[in-house]
C-alpha cells in the first residue's frame, strides 16, 4: 500500500504511540497519522521529519503578545491546584530582578494552609517584597493593594498569586472575577497580563481548564509546568491551537531560573523525541 | 457519553438487521475513544477493548435487540473487574506505631492527603495519628503540615531548630509515637520526579529505614497518559503498597487510575475529594468505573 520511499506499518505504529503517548489526544493523532503516508511519500525527509512537521501546522499556536504596557505591568496568575503557580511567579520574578525590575510580588491565595509563608520564602531568596493578606482581607483586597501600591510606589512588575482551584466550582470562578475587577479598579488597564498554568503532566483535562478559566478572567497566556519529568504537555499544545492561546513559558525544575521561554519548534521536538 | 455513541454506532448496523463480529469490532472503536478522552493510557486500552472485544463477539451481544447496552455492560463490568472489585483496606497489622508513607511527584497532594489520611484514620478507625513533615525542600512545606495538623486533629512532628533531614525527621517522629502512644505515624515527602536519581535513592533510603506498613503514591486525578511511568518506575524502586488519586472533585474522567492499576496491580486506597480535611473517601470501584466512563 505504501510502496517505496513510504512509510511502514511498524514505522506508522511508532508515530501512534508517540503521538497518544504524549497526551495529543485521539483526533489529532488519526488527523497526523493519516496525513503522514502520503507525505513522507512525496519528500526525501526522514518520517520523523515529516511527522514534526505536520505536527507543527496541526497546533497553531499563536506567538505571545509582546506590547509595551504601562508600567507596573500587572500580571494574574491563576490554574488549577498544584499546577506551579506559585513556584511560576517566583521563576517570573527571578527573570524581572534579572532584567533590572523593581518588583511587587502578591499573595492573594488567602486560602490554603501556609501559601503566604511559601511566597514570603521566595521572596527573601529573591530580595523582592511581598504583600500578604491582612486580618481577614480577602484575595481581592490583596489584589487591590498591590496594585495600589504598584503603581504608588513606581514598580515596575506586579505579579499577583492567586489560590488553586478547580474551575468546576462556580464560586471559585466568581473570586477570580472579583479579583481581576478590582485589580482593573485600582489601576484601569490591569491586569496586563493573565497567565493560566497548567501542569505538564495534565490529560484531555486541559482543554476544559481552559474554557472554564476563560469564562471569568481572560486568559493571555499559558505556561506549562513540570516538563522536566517525562510527560510531554502534548494536551496543552492541542488545546492551546485549537483555543488559539499563546503559550508564554514552559517550568523545567524548582529553582528560581527554570522557566524558558515557549518555542513552538523545540516543544515539538522534545514532544517527538 | 459512551452509551449514546454506542447506541448510535449499533443503530446504524442493526437497521441492517444483524450484527456481526465485525460490527462489533467497529463499535469497539467507540470505546477506545472514550477511554482514551477519558485520560487511560492507550497501551491499556489496546489490552482492556481486546478483552472486551472478545466478550462481546458472544451470543448475548450478537443476537440482542439493545447491543449497545449489552455492550455498555461488559465493559462497565470489566472495568470495576480490573480496579479491584472492591476496597482494599489499609494495612493494619503490626505494633505500634504503624508507619504509613507518602510518596509521588510535585503538586500531586500528598501534604493535604497526609492531613486528610490523619482526619480519616481518626474519625474512622480511632486512630491517634502523628505527621511526620519529612519534607525539608519545598518553600513552606513544614509550615503547611503543621497548620494541617490541627485541622485534622493529629499530632505534629517536624524537623524544629536542629533543622536535620528527613530521615532524621522520620525516625524522631517515630520515637515520639512511641513515647506519646499514638497509633500511626503518616509521613509527607517531598515531591520528585521519578526520573531525579538522587531524589529517587533518597526515598530508597526513607522506605528502607521506615520499614512502612503502607507507602502510598498519591497521583493527580488530572493526570494524562504519562501517570503509567511515573508508577512503574516508583514501584521498581519502592515497596509501593497502594495508591490514592487526587483532585477528583473536578471534572476529570480519571482514566490515570484505571492505568495506575492495570499496570501495576496496585490498590487504590482513597480518592481526594476536594482540599479540607474530610475530602478523602475510600475508593469505590463501581463509582470510579461509572466517572472513567463517563
Ligand atoms: N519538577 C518541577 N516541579 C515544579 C515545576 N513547577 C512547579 N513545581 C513544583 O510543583 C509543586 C507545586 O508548585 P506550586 O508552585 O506550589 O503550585 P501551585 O499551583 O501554587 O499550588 P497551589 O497554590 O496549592 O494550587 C512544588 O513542589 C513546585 O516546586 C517544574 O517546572 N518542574
Ligand atoms: N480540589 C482538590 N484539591 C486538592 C486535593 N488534594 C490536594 N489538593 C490541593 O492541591 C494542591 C497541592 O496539594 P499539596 O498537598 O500541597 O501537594 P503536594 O503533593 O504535597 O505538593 P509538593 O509537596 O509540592 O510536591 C493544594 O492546593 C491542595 O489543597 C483534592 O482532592 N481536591
Ligand atoms: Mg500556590
Ligand atoms: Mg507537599
Amino acid at each position: 500500500i505504501f510502496g517505496d520511499g513510504g512509510i511502514g506499518e511498524d514505522q506508522l505504529a511508532e508515530a501512534e504511540e508517540v503521538l497518544l503517548g504524549s497526551d495529543l489526544g485521539w483526533e489529532l493523532t488519526d488527523r497526523i497519522l493519516e496525513e503522514l503516508p502520503r507525505r513522507v511519500r512525496r519528500t526525501d525527509d526522514s518520517w520523523r521529519e515529516v511527522l514534526a512537521g505536520i505536527l507543527m501546522e496541526n497546533v497553531p499556536v499563536p506567538p505571545p503578545v509582546r506590547e509595551d504596557v504601562e508600567k507596573p505591568r500587572i500580571t494574574m496568575v491563576i490554574g488549577v491546584n498544584g499546577a506551579g503557580k506559585t513556584t511560576t511567579v517566583a521563576r517570573l520574578a527571578a527573570r524581572a530582578v534579572g532584567e533590572g525590575s523593581r518588583v511587587l510580588l502578591a499573595c492573594a491565595d488567602t486560602f490554603r494552609a501556609a501559601a503566604a509563608d511559601q511566597l514570603e520564602t521566595w521572596g527573601k531568596r529573591l530580595d523582592v517584597p511581598v504583600l500578604v493578606q491582612l486580618h481577614g482581607a480577602d484575595a481581592g483586597a490583596v489584589a487591590f493593594d498591590a496594585v495600589t501600591r504598584g503603581v504608588v510606589k513606581g514598580y515596575d512588575e506586579v505579579l499577583i498569586d492567586t489560590a488553586g482551584r478547580l474551575p468546576n466550582k462556580k464560586g471559585l470562578l466568581d473570586e477570580l472575577k472579583k479579583i481581576h475587577m478590582v485589580s482593573g479598579k485600582a489601576m484601569p488597564s490591569a491586569p496586563h497580563r493573565v497567565l493560566l498554568v497548567l501542569d505538564g503532566t495534565v490529560g484531555q483535562n486541559a482543554y476544559s481548564q481552559a474554557e472554564q478559566f476563560m469564562t471569568a478572567v481572560p486568559v493571555t497566556g499559558l505556561v506549562v509546568t513540570k516538563l522536566d519529568g517525562t510527560a510531554k504537555g502534548g494536551a496543552v499544545l492541542a488545546m492551546a491551537g485549537k483555543l488559539g492561546i499563546p503559550v508564554e513559558y514552559i517550568g523545567v525544575g524548582e529553582g528560581p531560573e527554570d522557566l524558558v521561554d515557549f518555542d513552538l519548534a523545540a516543544f515539538v521536538r522534545a514532544l517527538l523525541s | 457519553a459512551l452509551s449514546d455513541r454506542l447506541n448510535e454506532a449499533f443503530r446504524r448496523i442493526t437497521s441492517r438487521g444483524v450484527i456481526t463480529e465485525s460490527d462489533v469490532r467497529q463499535a469497539m472503536r467507540q470505546v477506545r475513544r472514550a477511554l482514551l478522552e477519558a485520560d487511560v493510557n492507550f497501551k491499556v486500552v489496546r489490552d482492556f477493548v481486546a478483552g472486551v472485544n472478545e466478550k462481546a463477539v458472544g451470543e448475548k451481544v450478537l443476537r440482542s435487540i439493545d447491543p449497545g447496552k449489552q455492550v455498555i455492560k461488559i465493559v462497565h463490568d470489566e472495568m470495576v473487574n480490573l480496579l479491584g472489585g472492591e476496597t482494599v483496606p489499609l494495612e493494619q497489622k503490626g505494633a505500634a506505631p504503624l508507619v504509613y508513607v507518602l510518596v509521588g511527584l510535585q503538586g500531586s497532594g500528598k501534604t493535604t492527603t497526609a492531613a486528610k489520611l490523619a482526619r480519616w484514620l481518626s474519625d474512622n478507625r480511632a486512630k491517634r495519628v502523628l505527621l511526620a513533615a519529612c519534607d525539608l525542600q519545598r518553600p513552606g512545606a513544614v509550615r503547611q503540615l503543621e497548620t494541617l495538623a490541627s485541622g485534622a486533629g493529629a499530632g505534629f512532628f517536624g524537623p524544629g531548630s536542629a533543622g536535620g533531614d528527613p530521615l532524621e525527621v522520620l525516625t524522631g517522629a517515630v520515637s515520639e509515637a512511641r513515647l506519646k502512644s499514638y497509633d500511626v505515624v503518616v509521613a509527607d515527602t517531598a515531591g520528585r520526579l521519578h526520573v531525579d536519581e538522587e531524589l529517587m535513592q533518597e526515598l530508597e533510603r526513607i522506605c528502607t529505614v521506615a520499614a512502612p506498613a503502607e507507602t502510598l503514591l498519591v497521583l493527580d486525578g488530572l493526570s494524562g497518559q504519562d501517570a503509567v511511568s511515573v508508577a512503574v518506575e516508583f514501584k521498581e524502586r519502592i515497596d509501593l503498597t497502594g495508591a490514592v488519586i487526587t483532585k477528583m472533585d473536578g471534572d476529570s474522567r480519571g482514566g490515570a487510575a484505571l492505568s495506575l492499576r492495570a499496570v501495576t496491580g496496585l490498590p487504590i486506597k482513597f480518592i481526594g475529594t476536594g482540599e479540607k480535611p474530610d475530602g478523602l473517601e475510600p475508593m469505590d470501584p463501581r463509582r470510579l468505573a461509572g466517572r472513567i466512563l463517563g
